[in-house]
């Protein structure tokens, strides 16, 4: 049996919005841990990976490990019928071939039950290895939102080049060119409005528009981004979800034939 | 002209 509960809809709302344009079927997988989830896109450039921990959640209980195969798409329908202030409970069974969505307003006076068919999918894992990165950088997410769509205007890839104290993002297409430069605050007073450049070597790296576009679908989830780079390795986008974890992209470079 | 790297060249299947 598989249960748990969490005080408001709206998180794991934008979770779903913040993964079904990347991916069309994936599997959560259930553990004493939490919530996981890891796919790649279809074409095999990048992989998402969602983490909501335990602790987060009002309730959650576990008494087995289970993988629940859903259609993304499916699923955040049914998200979408809860408002962003219901409380949510998910349940299936051990064996069970359903998840069952219960959307409860705050005031108690409406309930709302929804059954959703699980699939039987086999998704490649891929391991994920730790390491360390030669750039970070943390930055409001809307405003990395804003360059990836600005960029996307004059052409398909931004060249990534990160310096001490600062980051340039570059685009050329047939049109013209672009480059917004990004310095690091000086002098922060709100937190979620600082932007930081860890620098333990410089990099410049190049990555595709389309792919950080749909990323940027997880900008509601958190007032931050961090963007880990090195050199030719996939460049990790992370956007923290307060209490409860993280979602993480995964974006293979475009590197010299 | 930079081609792009599948996440497969990276990251092993487990």
């Amino acid at each position: 049996m598989f249960e748990c509960r969490l005080p408001k809809a709206e998180v794991l709302k934008k979770t779903m919005d913040a993964l079904k344009d990347l991916i069309k079927e994936a599997v959560w997988d259930v553990s004493a841990q939490g919530l996981s989830l890891q796919s790649m896109d279809s074409s095999h450039v990048s992989l998402v990976q969602v983490t909501l921990r335990t602790e987060g959640f009002d309730t959650f209980r576990c008494d087995k490990n289970i993988a629940l195969g859903v259609n993304m798409d499916t699923m955040q329908k049914l998200m979408k019928c809860a408002s962003n202030d219901d409380n949510i409970t998910l349940k299936s069974e051990d064996n069970g071939d359903l998840l069952s969505l219960i959307f409860e307003s705050p005031n108690g006076e409406k309930t709302s039950e929804y059954e959703m068919k699980l699939m039987d999918l086999d998704i490649e894992q891929l391991g994920i290895p730790d390491q360390e990165y030669s750039c970070t950088i943390k930055m409001p997410s809307g405003e990395f939102q804003r360059i990836c769509r600005d960029l996307s205007n004059i052409g398909e890839s931004v060249n990534i080049t990160v310096v001490k104290g600062g980051v340039d993002f570059s685009a050329k297409g047939d049109i013209g060119n672009a480059k917004i430069h990004v310095t690091e605050s000086s002098n922060v007073d709100n937190e979620k409005d600082a932007v930081t450049v860890e620098v333990n070597e410089p990099v410049n790296l190049t990555f595709a528009l389309r792919y950080l576009n749909f990323f940027t679908k997880a900008t509601p989830l958190s007032g931050q981004v961090s963007l880990s780079i090195s050199p030719d390795v996939p460049l990790v986008v992370a956007y923290e979800i307060e209490d409860l974890g993280h979602v993480k992209y995964f974006l293979a470079p475009k590197i010299e034939n | 002209e930079k081609k792009q790297k599948s996440i497969l060249s990276f990251f092993n299947k487990t």
